[in-house]
């Protein structure tokens, strides 16, 4: 930690919280992004009746070295982290993914013309973690 | 894709694969491997192209039959009812099925005979095809769901004598089907204030879906008198209440890995949603009355 320090650059304390934040809070931080489709998009709209539209959202950003509580993040993610950077660069750095989630319900047509209403499980991101 | 918590080779400790895993289930990546390929087939539409990541053209395949418009309706009252604007399933609702199918019988097994005069007299062949259940959905509730379309905007009151009869197809001989159990019950509707009629049939069929049967085959035969039962019904013109051939309706807990389980969630939230879930065990009654559920919430028990 004391080369870190040796090699900020001499700023007041004020921007010294601030300059440290970076090593906390990265900019890109992991976190959860919105995204709505539309079956049409996907031109399946011919047999997802319902919903029209739906928001799987999905995870992005950079998991920091310290992640600790702030992202649920079980001991393993910091061992592998230090992996990554002290022992073996192939071993990934740990990513951002979900870690919650909500489910669905779809209301489609089947193949035979009957009809089905199912809830499923796990199809919309709410939180996310580093893993 | 590997599956999960299988140790493929660690570099370092020289762990090679797991003793059951060999060489030939590493497949390419499209391919699936060998114990997910029986799943696939179970997999609903959705997931079906979901796991094939859009490469089959599913609108090739859109589907060949055009539901009917009335059960389509009604399916989609069914749909606003149990779920948000955004798709999400209402928490309020402690039902344990997850899935309902809905299926309209075959057309050539309709004709309809009978005289007005006497009554509507209105007997139908239903055949219903349930190839589409599959063996991870039990079922809990069945229901004939019989709608209205009435010519003549009528005020009165409908009371009718229903009698409903499986047919057995011996397939071996081609004698005409046996029948092979029949109940008889009455209705009695306010047609004005009802466009649907639901008759809970789950007792009927359930040995027969039980039995994992692909194809149902039942007579059904009302006669039904305008009027209060209590004056005298009279006829006094006939009304074309034409009594549309039923839907089958089939209250459905599907157990597989992909269907959303609510009483999961009324018990507890899983913390890691990675770790594998343990299939929680549920005793669940077919009528879905008297079932046990393991739902901690006891609003949920006392609402039943």
């Amino acid at each position: 930690r004391d080369e870190n320090l040796k090699a900020a650059p001499a700023t007041s304390p004020y921007n010294l919280s601030e300059y440290f934040k970076q090593f906390l809070f990265p900019q890109n931080e992991c976190e959860l992004h919105n995204f709505r489709l539309s079956f049409s998009q996907l031109k399946w709209d011919k047999w997802i009746i319902a919903p029209h539209r739906y928001s799987p959202q999905y995870c992005k950003g950079d998991c920091p070295r310290v992640v600790g509580h702030r992202y649920g993040s079980p001991v393993h993610t910091m061992v592998q982290n230090i992996i990554y950077e002290k022992l073996d660069s192939t071993v990934p750095k740990p990513s951002c993914v979900p870690a919650e989630y909500s489910p669905l319900s779809v209301l489609t047509i089947e193949p035979d013309g009957s009809i089905v209403y199912k809830e499923y499980e796990d199809m919309i991101a709410t939180k996310c973690t580093c893993r | 894709p590997h599956s999960r918590g299988r140790v493929v080779s660690d570099k370092t400790s020289g762990l090679l694969v797991a003793p059951e895993d060999n060489a030939s289930e590493l497949n390419p990546l499209l391919q699936l491997p060998k114990g997910a390929r029986r799943g696939y087939a179970l997999l609903p539409p959705l997931l079906k192209v979901l796991s094939d990541r859009g490469h089959q053209n599913w609108e090739s395949e859109a589907p060949r039959l055009q539901p009917d418009s009335r059960a389509l309706r009604y399916m989609k009252r069914l749909y606003k009812m149990s779920a948000t604007k955004e798709g999400i399933p209402k928490t309020n609702k402690s039902h344990l099925y997850n899935t309902v199918r809905l299926f309209t019988p075959c057309s050539e097994c309709k004709h309809r005979h009978g005289d007005l005069m006497k009554g509507d007299v209105h007997s139908v062949d239903l055949l219903f095809n349930l190839d589409r259940v599959t063996a991870l959905e039990h079922l809990l509730k069945s229901v004939l769901l019989y709608s209205f379309d009435t010519s003549v905007p009528i005020s009165s009151s409908i009371t009718c004598m229903c009698h409903l009869s499986v047919k057995e197809h011996d397939f071996s001989s081609q004698v005409c089907p046996s029948v092979s159990h029949t109940i008889a019950f009455s209705l009695h509707v306010e047609v004005r204030k009802r466009k649907w009629v639901e008759i809970d049939v789950t007792s009927f069929l359930q040995p027969l879906i039980a039995t994992n049967r692909r194809n149902i085959h039942m007579a059904v035969n009302f006669t039904c008198l305008m009027g209060d039962p209590q004056q005298t019904p009279k006829l006094e013109n006939s009304v074309s209440v034409a009594l549309v051939p039923p839907s089958l309706l089939l209250y459905l807990n599907d157990t597989s890995e992909q269907a959303y389980h609510r009483w999961n969630s009324l018990g507890h939230r899983r913390k890691n949603p990675v770790r594998p879930r343990q299939r929680s065990s549920l005793l669940v009654d077919p009528t879905g009355d008297r079932g046990r559920e393991f739902s901690q919430g006891k609003r949920a028990s006392r609402r039943r």
